[in-house]
């Protein structure tokens, strides 16, 4: 899968401007809902359906040639549809072409061809995943097989995962809801103007997430590995079996943790350090003794994870920082530098001691990443954070703060 | 192919029909849209004007394709390319960034 970019926001309305003449607009409506469910089932997304002119992420059309996007349709066959990523949110279909809601190998299935120019719309570029629902050219699948493992990868690699694998919608209070849309209610007492008698609707509101709330322990807790710094901007943390991710730009993190092995497929869970190095591009992990290296989060390089040998061989190292192009780890107080070519351990007779190469920061550190030129120390039992900046090297002036507020993620 | 016993159904009368790739003109065309010219203009693959540096032949264009898609990789427009880019599919490049 290739993911490109998420939307911020992950409640989504869409809006159907005309539909196919053969379906009607409420098969086109029903049959765009499925294939809206097919990425709500496996990502924390909910998508509805805008109501009068409520404005919508989603702007989706029938169009013949050329319809003034630069990208002209070509008459039956060639080109079925085409979709813009975000946050654009315009799904264009061939009017030309002929669409079909059955899975029998005539026509194009219009949900199957929908749901792939969703995915575009949620941020996902094609895949070269011949089994694949973004696989560039059409191809017949069954309602059963949706989504393909690909498929499911790239979503939560945008989105993070959807925990109970159920398609979650949301209605306006106004909506005439869809055959399967499920109704949200609010708990309160309302009073109805019916001949002057108070009558109690019971209603109940979307259940908040419990992710959310971890969300936000995510601030408060000890994470074993934290790094970041890669061309996706993600800062990733790793917290025993579970990755999270947390992401800068748009200023939240993963609503639900996604399985490690999921993300990086050959690793293990309760990870001890790990770091991207900023030169070679290279994500390293480590724990125990041993050490995984990976090309991009899904592919682990040949030949590891490897044994790293060498007497005074830190085990289990708490941390990983980079500075002036080589790699630190740490344990114990303690410094090791750890050079990437030959994959072996430096440490200086005496060893290092952090507080030697980072004035300012105390023994006690818990663990610690790097992050656009700056390490971040967390400490224990006080439960601090030190911000190092490593042009001026030094503790930038208004640290240490207490975890909880003094570290980017949170404030 | 219509399965035995299925009548065929036409297509609408009033809808025209996308033009086979047939050539190599049309294949250059196709893998100019679709993302495959390292140049990044459309249906120039020795332009002029992005200089010296960028040259992008039809076969190392063809050659991408091929190895993308598993094909066998010839670099020349033979039946099994051919085919494949003969199938419906979704108008958009398969290359985010172009």
């Amino acid at each position: 899968y290739s993911a490109f970019r998420p939307w911020p926001n992950t409640t989504l309305k869409w809006k159907l401007n005309n539909q196919i003449p053969t379906f009607g607009r409420e098969k086109t409506r029903i049959h765009l809902q499925e294939a809206f469910d097919d990425w709500a089932r496996y990502a924390p997304l909910k998508f509805r359906e805008a109501v009068g002119d409520e404005q919508a992420e989603f702007s989706i059309s029938f169009n013949e040639g050329n319809h003034d996007d630069g990208f002209p349709f070509d008459g039956a066959g060639g080109t079925l549809a085409h979709a813009f990523f975000p946050k654009d949110g315009k799904v264009h279909f061939d009017s030309a072409e002929e669409w079909t809601d059955k899975y029998d190998g005539f026509g194009y299935n219009f949900r199957l061809v929908a749901s792939h120019e969703i995915g575009h719309a949620l941020g996902l570029a094609h895949s070269y995943d011949q089994t694949a629902l973004m696989y560039p050219f059409y191809q017949l699948m069954q309602p059963k097989d949706l989504l393909p493992k690909d498929d499911r990868d790239g979503i939560r690699a945008l989105y993070g995962n959807n925990e109970d694998n159920q398609p979650t919608t949301f209605a306006s209070t106004t909506a005439k809801p869809l055959a399967t849309t499920t109704t949200t209610t609010t708990r309160k007492k309302k009073t109805t103007a019916k001949g002057g008698k108070t009558t109690k609707t019971t209603t109940r509101k979307p259940q908040t997430t419990q992710p959310q709330v971890l969300a936000h322990d995510r601030c408060a807790r000890y994470m074993d590995v934290v790094f970041g710094g890669g061309p996706d901007k993600w800062l990733y943390t790793l917290d025993y079996d579970l990755v999270w991710r947390y992401h800068p730009d748009f200023g939240h993190w993963d609503t639900s943790g996604i399985p490690i092995t999921d993300v990086f497929q050959g690793a293990e869970p309760h990870m001890m350090a790990g770091i991207l190095s900023p030169v070679t591009k290279k994500i390293y992990l480590f724990k125990g003794y041993r050490v995984w290296r990976f090309s991009s989060p899904n592919s682990l390089d040949s030949g590891f994870p490897r044994r790293l040998f060498g007497t005074g061989t830190p085990y289990n190292p708490i941390a990983a920082l980079y500075e002036k192009g080589h790699i630190w780890l740490l344990k114990g107080g303690l410094l090791f530098k750890f050079h990437e070519d030959k994959l072996i351990y430096e440490f200086d007779r005496p060893p290092k001691r952090i507080s030697e190469q980072f004035p300012g920061v105390p023994k006690n550190v818990r663990t610690a990443f790097t992050y656009d030129g700056k390490h971040y120390f967390f400490t224990e039992p006080d439960r601090n954070v030190y911000v190092f900046d490593t042009k001026t090297k030094r503790i930038e002036s208004d640290y240490p703060k207490p975890m909880t507020t003094g570290w980017f993620a949170c404030q | 192919k219509p399965l035995p016993g299925k009548a065929h159904r036409p297509l609408k009368p009033s809808a025209s029909r996308a033009p086979g790739i047939k050539s190599n003109v049309d294949a250059l065309k196709f893998l100019s849209k679709f993302g495959y010219n390292e140049c990044g203009g459309s249906g120039s693959v020795q332009s002029k004007d992005t200089g010296p540096l960028c040259q992008s032949s039809f076969q190392t264009m063809l050659e991408h394709f091929q190895t993308v898609f598993h094909l066998p990789v010839t670099g020349k427009l033979d039946d099994k390319t051919l085919n494949l880019m003969n199938k419906p599919r979704c108008s958009l490049g398969d290359y985010p960034m172009g």
